[in-house]
């Protein structure tokens, strides 16, 4: 469902060229759950995100359902809004709102009704173990927890696309597991294809199949 | 060198109680290497705040070299400035300052010279591998390379006590292997207390000693 062909980014930083990509070409299919993995600052968070159409490339292009993906800003944020999820590394909670209401609003972009929003976001926060903190704010809640609040917003949404950037970092092994296996099986009933950066290599067995990426390119096999 | 004496931290989310410290007692040897584990929302990041004066218990007591830790937001800010370095588990680097700029403020606080606050930083930023970034502003670097300007900040200076809390959850294996093993030998160097909270069991190596916490509490063993 979306291909990456030949896509470079670099970026300029004194008088050295950093590659974050580096001609990186490949295809991934509707509903398939792909891990990427490889060193800090290898680019897979610019990988995924340009995957996900928050950014563009120097060169190469992106498709998605056999279109290119556009390059202004208003196009971009279009393709995101309709098909994209993300939860990115940093995760990016609305502090002023409570986990409940996080979800709510990113379920908003495709439900309408005021008692089926509050029925996803509680059952979304239900199933990542969070049912009896709807209400607390993202200050009021641990470094797991935020995250966790992140997984379940993401998931609300049905998105087409879900991208996730380290998901299980501030996780304890059992939990993130738990989370994971919750991505997963939810997908798969969605039809949602997966991207997910991880480090953590236990997390393999729930992927359908896994990008290696060092240096600003993809490794064969 | 630092006591925890029967403390409690509680929180009140609409009518339920939160125990996120439930009577926890320990003692930690100057110049001791202790990892502290446990599931998400166990407790850990509210125990290594307090026991670095970033906040005050419900009840019990944080016991400082043998003195009782004030209770005031000035005499905390004292104390921190003085005695602690932290790497908290967002790791706020100012986003406006380079990676050296970061690191060099930390440094301000304990060396004046111009010269050695610039030799200090390049020094904890080639340590960390990251030499060839130090003009870079956080926007422009990876999340394990902000993670690692974190932890270089942290150590440039040279607290007596070092808490750092989930440094390596954006980092794979091998490099956050080699900054943990870094940070041991660093402070081992310079008779500094470490309190490392993290979710990475192989890290358990580097440590003296492992606390592990469960629902507010120091599992016994
Ligand atoms: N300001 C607050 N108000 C209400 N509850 C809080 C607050 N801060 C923390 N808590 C709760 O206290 C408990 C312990 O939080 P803490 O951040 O210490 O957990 P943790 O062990 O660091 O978890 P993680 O591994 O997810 O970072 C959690 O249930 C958390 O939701
Ligand atoms: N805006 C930018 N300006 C300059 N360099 C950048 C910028 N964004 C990223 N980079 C550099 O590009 C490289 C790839 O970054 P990227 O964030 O994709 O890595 P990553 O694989 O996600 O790393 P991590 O595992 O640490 O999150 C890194 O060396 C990074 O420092
Ligand atoms: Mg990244
Ligand atoms: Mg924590």
């Amino acid at each position: 469902i979306i291909e990456a062909r030949h896509l470079k980014k670099h970026y300029k930083t004194g008088e050295k060229i950093i590659k974050a990509l580096d001609d990186v070409t490949l295809s991934i299919e509707k509903g398939e759950f792909v891990m990427v993995i490889g060193p800090s600052g290898s680019g897979k968070s610019t990988l995924v995100n340009m995957l996900g159409g928050v950014d563009v490339p120097d060169d190469g292009e992106v498709i998605f359902r056999g279109e290119p993906l556009g390059k202004t800003s208003r196009e971009l944020t279009q393709f995101r809004r309709r098909y994209v999820s993300f939860v990115f590394q940093f995760y990016s909670l609305i502090p002023t709102l409570t986990a409940k209401e996080n979800i709510e609003l990113a379920a908003e972009l495709v439900i309408k009704s005021r008692k089926e929003l509050t029925k996803i976001a509680e059952e979304a926060l239900e199933a990542v173990g969070l049912g009896d903190r709807k209400n607390s704010y993202p200050s009021q809640l641990s470094g797991g927890e935020r995250q966790r609040v992140a997984l379940a917003r993401a998931l609300s949404k049905k998105p087409e696309l879900l991208i996730i950037d380290e998901p299980t970092g501030q996780l304890d092994e059992e939990t993130g597991q738990r989370i994971v296996e919750l991505i997963r099986d939810t997908s798969k009933a969605q039809g949602t294809t997966v991207l997910m950066v991880t480090h953590d290599l236990e997390l393999e067995k729930f992927s359908d199949r896994v990008l290696k990426m060092r240096s600003g390119k993809i490794l064969e096999g």
